[in-house]
């Protein structure tokens, strides 16, 4: 019974976020890479290519709508219809998506009232390059909102829906130069803003400490990202290991509501239950939704079970979900789910064998391994073991930080304060 | 039995099925008036597509489910009811 498909008969769709919701607390740029996630769902798996555009003639325009916004689907306030989208076609408002802004649209949030918009852009996308509904409850293209889908960086479409993609679009080639040549793929967006990297935003160099030399405060994997700190600044580099820049960027400009007084870190982690991020400081704590404080913070580490005093590192071990918080020759494991500190802990380290027993900090990685930061080395556990990986420590600056290679000496303009 | 629904759920009910596709458009003789039968196989039909019991009532479930939030692209393609008729 259903109509014959429509379908896109180019392969390059481009997009746009045209409107912005009005009262969420999601930064613009954390909208706009959600809907680049959840139209990737769709273009990793199909010959589909989706580019964002800034002017008005791009094929999909993403809008933030109330009520009738005369396109006769009328949005009705909180709860209800949700969004929709314009199925492929030659009329002027195919591909376009609309959500309504009456929602609360969230991204990672425990709020079990808000409205996960990743989950709703995957969705409103499928319909954008011609999918319907289906009443398949494992689908996501059955019309119920059924809550967060997971993590934009991790999500892989249904069987289902893979099936009726590839039935309108066959399936994508597996990737080659060539092909690669022909079709480029975009510029992956962060999920936070980028940190300032001009060089007007660079304080005067004696301040600076240098990537190469530096014993790190803090080391955290934030959005599948890593993050180095060092006194008041920090680096950072791109989920496959590039710097995203050589210079570093000042914490207060990025990190908005840190204490401007606050001349360091000593820890910081992504919690693995709402994918806050938080920051360890003496005695006080910080926690931030995306790159803004949230309020009423900070707060005694206390709220941990933690002695005052602060601690050295942070992480959560993927091989059992577990936070491990590290002060001195000690360490606590703690349910971030839960919010409880497991009991018999604080135990006297270290619980991997091979790595120090006091640390700068530690994270967990895309590979599965931890890694674990001391002085200007680093020490590697492969994923649920117990011992560090044969071969180390090895040099945080030259694995991480590209210290030490012609090209990053050739780049890396300034003296710094060592004097390189 | 199951109890009644009330009027202002089996208006909704109505206005909701001809939202997303399983009656067709209001008749503008007859307004939303719709034949019994004709409505129990809409609520079938909705039913079955949102993985509830087919009762063919607006029981508690179908209610429960139509107030959840959703596309707002209706589920079934213009047409279907008719050639579901025929």
């Amino acid at each position: 019974q259903t109509p014959p498909p429509t379908k896109w008969s180019k392969r390059n769709l481009s997009w746009r976020v045209r409107t912005f919701p009005r009262d969420s607390p999601m930064g613009r740029d954390t909208v706009r890479a959600l809907m680049y996630y959840a139209l990737k769902v769709w273009s990793d798996i199909t010959p589909l290519n989706f580019h964002e555009v800034a002017g008005n003639t791009a094929d999909i325009q993403i809008d933030f709508s109330k009520a009738d916004h005369n396109d006769g689907y009328p949005f009705d306030g909180p709860g209800g219809t949700v969004a929709h989208a314009f199925f492929p076609g030659d009329h002027h408002t195919a591909g376009d998506t609309h959500f309504d802004d009456d929602e609360a649209w969230t991204f990672r949030s425990s709020d079990a009232h808000g409205m996960d918009l990743f989950a709703v852009a995957v969705h409103e996308f499928g319909h954008a390059i011609g999918l319907s509904h289906v009443a398949a409850p494992s689908s996501i293209m059955q019309p119920y909102y059924q809550g967060p889908v997971g993590d934009p960086l991790r999500y892989g479409l249904p069987y289902e829906d893979r099936v009726r993609v590839w039935q309108l679009y066959g399936v994508r080639e597996s990737v080659s130069p060539t092909a690669q040549l022909g079709t480029p793929e975009p510029e992956e967006p962060p999920l936070l803003p980028e940190p300032p990297n001009n060089r007007s935003s660079i304080p005067p160099w004696k301040d600076v400490p240098h990537r190469c030399t530096a014993h790190f405060d803090a080391v955290a994997q934030i959005r599948g990202e890593a993050f180095f700190f060092k006194g008041k600044y920090f680096w950072r580099l791109t989920r496959d290991r590039h710097l995203v820049s050589l210079q570093p960027a000042q914490m207060h400009r990025f990190w908005r509501g840190l204490p401007l007084h606050l001349d360091s870190v000593d820890a910081v982690y992504e919690r693995t239950s709402d994918h806050k991020i938080v920051f360890f400081k003496g005695d006080r704590y910080w926690v931030f939704k995306d790159n803004n404080v949230e309020e009423g913070y900070p707060r005694p580490v206390s709220d941990f079970s933690l002695p005052p005093g602060g601690i050295d590192a942070v992480f959560s071990w993927a091989h059992n979900d577990r936070t491990y918080f590290f002060k001195d020759q000690l360490y606590w494991r703690y349910d971030d789910h839960t919010r409880r500190m497991d009991p018999g802990y604080p135990v006297q380290g270290p619980l991997w064998r091979g790595v120090p027993s006091m640390l700068d900090d530690a994270m967990r990685w895309s590979d599965g391994a931890s890694y674990f930061f001391r002085g200007q080395e680093y020490w590697k556990v492969l994923d649920g073991e117990l011992e560090a990986a044969p071969g180390y420590p090895q040099s945080t600056a030259r694995d991480w930080l590209v210290c030490g290679e012609p090209l990053a000496d050739a780049e890396d303009v300034g003296p710094g304060p060592q004097g390189r | 039995a199951a109890p009644a629904p009330r009027a202002e759920d089996l208006s909704l009910g109505v206005e909701w099925l001809s939202r997303f596709g399983y009656l067709p458009p209001a008749d503008p003789a007859t307004g939303q008036l719709q034949t019994q039968e004709e409505l129990s196989k809409a609520i079938t039909a909705m039913q079955q597509f949102g993985g509830l019991e087919t009762t063919g009532i607006l029981d508690e479930a179908t209610l429960a489910l139509m107030k959840t939030p959703r596309c707002s692209l209706p589920d079934l393609p213009p047409g279907a009811q008719a050639r579901r008729k025929r």
